[in-house]
């Protein structure tokens, strides 16, 4: 049978940055075709094919199971793929290199990490997992 | 490769259209 695909609308405008990126309105309504765990999902609107970021989204029709895992507090332990510098207050900076451990998997792709006493969003896309290397 | 996503992080939500949070 046919795919369907999931259908959100657009909450804010989107100019993009890069080639593979769509620039968006709010309002417009957009099939998603691939839902990254970076944040950054594959759409799909009218005859144009693209990038864009999960956060400027929201679902149509409420999806039939919570797509954001719960908090896991325990957490699971990544380490940075790269440094980033935090450039809003409740994000936390890190080296490359630097083990912490992922307390929220949020679908914008700005992950909860601890490291010690602090506590910020760090992008998904500059950590792999513990143990692993990176493809 | 357009199936490869962007290589910088997504920019953070709009700060006055949050995503509302199922």
């Amino acid at each position: 049978g046919p795919i369907i695909l999931d259908t959100y609308r657009v909450i804010a405008d989107f100019e993009k940055t890069s080639k593979h990126e769509i620039n968006l309105q709010t309002g417009d309504l957009v099939e998603i075709v691939e839902k990254n765990q970076n944040g950054w999902w594959f759409c799909q609107y009218e005859s144009k094919r693209g990038w864009i970021p999960a956060s400027y989204l929201e679902p149509l029709d409420g999806p039939e199971e919570a797509e954001e895992d719960e908090p896991n507090y325990e957490g699971e332990r990544f380490v940075t793929a790269r440094a980033y510098t935090a450039e809003q207050e409740d994000e936390i900076s890190l080296e490359l290199g630097e083990t912490i451990t992922v307390i929220h998997k949020l679908l914008d792709g700005w992950w909860v990490v601890r490291k010690g006493e602090e506590t910020g969003h760090f992008p998904s896309m500059f950590l792999h997992k513990a143990g692993t290397r990176e493809i | 490769d357009i199936k490869n996503p962007p290589q910088n992080p997504p920019p953070r939500p709009p700060p006055e259209t949050r995503r509302k949070r199922v």
